[in-house]
C-alpha cells in the first residue's frame, strides 16, 4: 500500500537548515496495523503530513498503491486525501466557527450522491461510537479538550477511509477513554482497514502489531510487537 | 492562599444548561503542590480557568490570598494574572505570529523596569530550561507539537510565578520529556512555590504531594498522595 524510500524533508530558516527528516525507507501493507514512537521532534508528525498527502518531500519517494504521489495531479491527490485516508491530527484543527457534528460531517461533502440527511446520520453515529452524541451542536471552544480530540477521531473514521493516520489521538484523553480509543482502532483494523498510530505511550503501542520508532529524523527500529 | 466555596459553573446553550461544575470546595494552601485528575469533560479546565482569573463562576465564591476574586476591580485581576500566576493551557495558546522566544517574554512586557536585554536573557533561561534555546527564533507552526508545549511551560515560569496552573501539561511529551517536566514542577516547588498540575497520568500525578479527583463537576476524593 505504502511504499516509501530515502524520503527527507528539510526547512530552510534563512541560514540554517532543520533537517526534520533524513532518509525514511518503509513498506506499509494493506491491513497493518503500525506504531510510530519517539522523542519529541524526531520528526514523526512531518512524515504522517507525508504520508497523509499534506506535504511533500524534499526528496526520496512515496508510492501508494503502486502510484508515486509526487505524479499526481493535484485532483488525484484531493481525492486520495478525501476519500482514502482519515486523518487525526495532533491538534485537532476543528473549525472553530462549526458545531461537532458539522465537523465530523465535512469529510462526507464531497459525496455527492449521499444526502444531506444521510450525512447528518453518518456524523452522528460517528459521535456516538466517541460517546458524544450529546455534543453535536457545541462549538469546539464550548468542548474540552479531550471532547475535542474525540471529535477529531469521529471525523477521521466518518467516511470509512481505507488507511487511518492518528497522530497522538489520546495526547488529552484519560486512559479509559484512550483504552477505548484503541480499541476502536483495533476493531477497525479487524475489518480490513490500515492504521498508522502515533503515540508517546508505551502501553498504547503495543495494540499495535508492529512498532517503528524514530529519532532524529531516522528511523532506528522497525520490529513486529512481540507481546501481542 | 486559595479557598473556594459552592463554586459552580454553568453555561447556557439554548434551552440547555451544561452544569461543568455543581459546588466545589476546596482550600489550597501557599507552597501545596495539588494534582487534579479526573475524566474527560468532569470540569477540570473549567476549574482553572476561574482559579486563573480567566473566568467567573455562575455562583459560589473564590478568595486569593484573602481577597474575594468577585469584587476584585479589572486592574487587580490583571495584575494577579500577570504577576502571580503562571499558566499552561491544554491548547498551548502561543501565538502564531510570535516566535517562540517572543511568546515566552510576552508575560515580562508588563515589568516596565526590566530593559528588553534583561527580558530577552530571562525568556532564553526558561527556553534553556525546556531544552529548546535553539528553536528561540521559530513559529509555533515550525514547532512539533512536544515543543509547542514546552515553551508554554517555558511561558508559564519564566516571571516566577507564586502559584503555576497547569492543564496537562505533557499531553504531548514523551516519557522521558514528561519525567523532565514534573522534575521541575518538583524544583520550582521545593523553592516554594504553589503548583496546581491538571493531569490524566497516574504516575505523573504522583509527584505530587495531594491528589483531588474530580467528576462531573464535582470533587470526589481529595487526599495525601500515600506513596511518596
Ligand atoms: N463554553 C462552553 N459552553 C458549553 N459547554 C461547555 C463550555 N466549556 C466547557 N463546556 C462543557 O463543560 C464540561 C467540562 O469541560 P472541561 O473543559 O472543564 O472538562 P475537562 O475536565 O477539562 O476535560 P478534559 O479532560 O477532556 O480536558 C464539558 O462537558 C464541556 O462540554
Ligand atoms: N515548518 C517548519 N519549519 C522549521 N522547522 C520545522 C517545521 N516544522 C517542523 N519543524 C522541525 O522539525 C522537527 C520535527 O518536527 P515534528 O513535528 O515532525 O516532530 P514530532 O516527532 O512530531 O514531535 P512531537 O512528538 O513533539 O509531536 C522539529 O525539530 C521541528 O522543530
Ligand atoms: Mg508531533
Ligand atoms: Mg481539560
Amino acid at each position: 500500500l505504502i511504499s516509501v524510500r530515502d524520503l527527507t524533508k528539510s526547512y530552510q530558516m534563512g541560514e540554517i537548515s532543520v533537517h526534520a527528516l533524513r532518509g525514511i525507507n518503509l513498506d506499509i501493507d494493506e491491513g497493518d496495523f503500525v506504531a510510530i514512537m519517539g522523542p519529541s521532534g524526531s520528526g514523526k508528525t512531518t512524515f504522517m503530513n507525508l504520508l497523509g498527502c499534506l506535504d511533500k518531500p524534499t526528496s526520496g519517494s512515496y508510492f501508494l498503491d503502486g502510484i508515486n504521489v509526487a505524479e499526481m495531479d493535484d485532483k488525484a491527490i484531493t481525492q486520495v486525501r478525501n476519500q482514502k485516508i482519515g486523518y487525526v491530527f495532533q491538534a485537532f484543527y476543528l473549525l472553530p466557527r462549526t458545531t461537532a457534528l458539522e465537523n465530523v460531517e465535512l469529510p462526507l461533502l464531497y459525496r455527492h450522491k449521499m444526502s444531506s440527511k444521510e450525512r447528518r446520520e453518518k456524523a452522528m453515529q460517528a459521535l456516538e461510537i466517541v460517546g458524544l452524541a450529546d455534543r453535536a451542536k457545541h462549538y469546539p471552544n464550548q468542548l474540552s479538550g479531550g471532547q475535542q480530540q474525540r471529535v477529531a477521531i469521529a471525523r477521521a473514521i466518518v467516511n470509512d477511509p481505507a488507511f487511518i493516520l492518528a497522530d497522538e489521538p489520546t495526547g488529552n484523553l484519560d486512559s479509559r477513554t484512550s483504552v477505548e480509543v484503541l480499541e476502536l482502532f483495533q476493531k477497525l483494523h479487524s475489518q480490513g482497514k490500515t492504521i498508522i498510530l502515533v503515540t508517546h505511550e508505551y502501553d498504547l503501542s503495543h495494540y499495535a502489531l508492529r512498532i517503528i520508532t524514530f529519532r532524529d529524523g531516522k528511523v532506528i527500529s522497525d520490529a513486529p510487537n512481540l507481546d501481542v
